[in-house]
């Protein structure tokens, strides 16, 4: 969750 | 999500709105510079690789694969629309924008978050998007003046960085740890890029005339 959490912007 | 944040995917979309307007009411992509429209399309396709491998939400998937496809759908209307072909400004499109996709992978390659495929492809996709907008700037200083559409087009993709600055700052005073020195030096780099521009809007935009940018 931490990993993808990262890139949450577009 | 801040509302920074929402307000800059909305101008962003809004920005494709208007170009993919231009196009299909105008038949015409006059003042456009395919190359920027290349080169973001490159940045979409290496940015959302991660599509299929991290699952962030329904928005999230969703606006990835609007960026793709209509910046997929706009370099082929470019290149392959018969009017639509017609109306590019061909000779005055000149940049070397391979140079630019050649320059920001090797910094990529230099400066990422962890050397893996995706995140060199991320970091890569950053960069890129950055300077995407030159070989724009670039055509419309050359012609001169600018078309509404056109104008409206960058102002909106401007205001959507703008606003990416906002959402940054907010974040920044509202999570704990937010650290993310890759994008936000990059998308002050991008901003920056259209100061100019953004003068010159506005001075149209106060004296209600027609958008000129000197040569």
């Amino acid at each position: 969750a931490e990993e993808a959490a990262k890139h949450d912007e577009l | 999500m801040n509302a920074f944040r929402l307000a800059g995917d909305i101008t962003h979309l809004i920005s494709i709105l208007v170009l993919l307007l231009k196009i299909y009411a105008t038949k015409s992509c006059s003042g456009i510079s395919l190359k920027t429209q290349e080169l973001y399309a490159v940045v979409f396709l290496a940015r959302y690789l991660d599509l299929f491998t991290d699952f962030i939400s329904v928005y999230n998937s969703v606006m990835k694969v609007v960026f793709i496809l209509s910046s997929v759908a706009i370099v082929w209307c470019m290149r392959r629309h018969r009017a639509v072909k017609r109306s590019y400004d061909k000779e005055l499109d000149t940049f070397r924008h391979y140079y630019l996709v050649g320059a920001c992978f090797v910094f990529a390659l230099l400066v990422h978050e962890k050397f893996t495929f995706q995140e060199v492809f991320w970091a890569f996709s950053i960069y890129l998007e950055a300077v995407a907008i030159i070989p724009q700037l670039v055509l419309l200083q050359r012609s001169g003046n600018v078309d509404n559409l056109t104008g409206q087009y960058v102002f909106f993709l401007g205001a959507y960085r703008a606003l990416y600055i906002l959402n940054w700052i907010y974040r920044y005073f509202t999570e704990a740890k937010f650290s993310r020195w890759i994008a936000c030096i990059s998308g002050l780099v991008q901003t920056a890029l259209y100061a100019d521009f953004f003068y010159y809007y506005f001075l149209s935009w106060k004296n209600n005339a027609k958008l000129n940018l000197p040569a």
